[in-house]
């Protein structure tokens, strides 16, 4: 079975979408076939491994909210071994139609869970969340075997961990009480920004091994890489982004006892 | 009475809250009594104006849910014309507290509406956003006379764009048919960075006027100011950045008229 990885952090624009495209890319480039899930209204993760508008007639809504068959909502994409379910602006109008649902925060967990044959091809599954705890997140976290954080090395982005924390708690004690958090990675790092040492001090103090020892740098040919609708390794393979990428999938796939 | 100006652009991290606090003291600076409502539950204008977590006893969940009176909700804040409505974790739920009630989308409105006589002090009312276009975006939205965006100069920041607009249009033709744009202000702009060039004429070409002529340039010191809980005319007052949101602040003024 897939390990279901949540992206996921409330604090907007620290990475995430970044991270789910490019440790996604990477993952398959070692071998792990690699759905992701783009949970976002804002659909950047299928932009940026091209999907355009016009293919998302079947999206991660459908997948949601009527547990579509993943046959028919998953896309293959430009990387071998790495499929996309792609997102709609329809997700956002999700939130109100589950709202008096029972059982609304584990929609997404009984879709996968109900296709685990489907599912059985995939090493490893990647939830693209909003920037918000509303209930894609909370699905997500809830369908998910653990969380991965992207911290941006910036003042505010520390702030919310402390809410996110609370949030995890929250569905471990309710729904999903086996969810774990994958790690915490150090995103648009830069080693002559003070602001961004610090961070990263005070991450590694309260945090320990919860933080990756891969740190990924910032680096403009990351944010380059969607308007070409290419995850960094095609576009550009021996970037400081592509390399960062690499070596966090190599550690993810350690820590998981896979080499 | 005060032109009260949502803040937003669901696109998370492109400098919601970094442009309210600093228009805010550039505002406050010229002479412009400015209040600063935080209605994002992560508090970051909050943190960023010096208002601590301890002293958000009462915050903009009460001025949205229960209608208080702003002298019970807002404090003053380290900049002389500079008031703050603080922020806290409580907004997360107010989506499902108001979700069932009837007028849910017009709270802020009401509350503010019915203290004109309070809010007859100040020049301009800032209501910064979450990242996303959930209940309380709404609410800023029918509560204000314009919305102002931030528009980060990055590939995916134009294309939530027309998703933004398109809510514009739903607000307008529903609950506030006076709502305006007051303009997008290009944020986190590297003169050296082709993508920054490519937003901006893409965004001067579709949307002309619209956009501000002062642009907000990438500065580090932006983003140390909010850990000093400092606007960035008080931590670095002739940094890149000041220099910046002092000339929004006074073309904003020449827009409305005023000098
Ligand atoms: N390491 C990096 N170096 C440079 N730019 C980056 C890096 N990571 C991400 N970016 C850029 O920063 C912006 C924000 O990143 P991204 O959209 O991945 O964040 P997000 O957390 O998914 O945002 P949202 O909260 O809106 O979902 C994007 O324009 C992206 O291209
Ligand atoms: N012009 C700038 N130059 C450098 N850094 C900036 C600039 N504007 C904002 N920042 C930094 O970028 C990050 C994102 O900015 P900010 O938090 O203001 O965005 P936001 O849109 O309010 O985010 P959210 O979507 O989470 O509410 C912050 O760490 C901020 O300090
Ligand atoms: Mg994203
Ligand atoms: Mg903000």
């Amino acid at each position: 079975q897939p390990k279901i990885i949540a992206v996921s952090n409330q604090k907007g624009g620290v990475g995430k979408t970044t991270t789910a495209i490019n440790l996604g890319a990477a993952l398959a480039e070692a071998g792990c076939k690699t759905l992701i899930i783009d949970l976002d209204p804002q659909g950047n993760a299928s932009t940026g491994l091209g999907v355009s508008h016009t293919d998302r007639g079947t999206s991660s809504y459908d997948l949601l909210v009527d547990g579509a068959a993943l046959a028919d909502v998953s896309h293959a994409c430009d990387v071998a071994g790495l499929n996309i379910v792609p997102a709609t602006a329809d997700l956002s109008s999700a939130d109100v139609e589950l709202a008096d649902k029972s059982g609304r925060v584990g929609f997404l967990r009984k879709a996968l869970r109900d296709q685990m044959g489907e599912l059985a091809d995939y090493q490893f599954v990647l939830i693209d969340c909003p920037p918000s705890l509303n209930l894609l997140t909370i699905n997500a976290m809830v369908a998910a075997d653990s969380i991965l954080v992207p911290l941006q090395s910036e003042f505010f982005a520390l702030e919310g961990l402390s809410q996110l924390m609370l949030t995890l708690r929250e569905v471990r004690q309710g729904a999903n009480p086996d969810l774990r958090i994958e790690g915490i990675v150090l995103t648009m790092y830069d080693k002559r920004n003070n602001l961004s040492l610090q961070v990263e001090e005070d991450a590694r103090e309260n945090l320990g091994d919860l933080v990756f020892k891969t740190v990924i740098p910032r680096n403009v040919r990351l944010s380059e890489a969607p308007s070409f609708a290419k995850p960094i390794l095609d576009y550009d393979k021996n970037s400081a982004g592509a390399v960062a990428y690499r070596a966090l999938a190599a550690e993810l796939l350690a820590l998981n006892g896979q080499t």
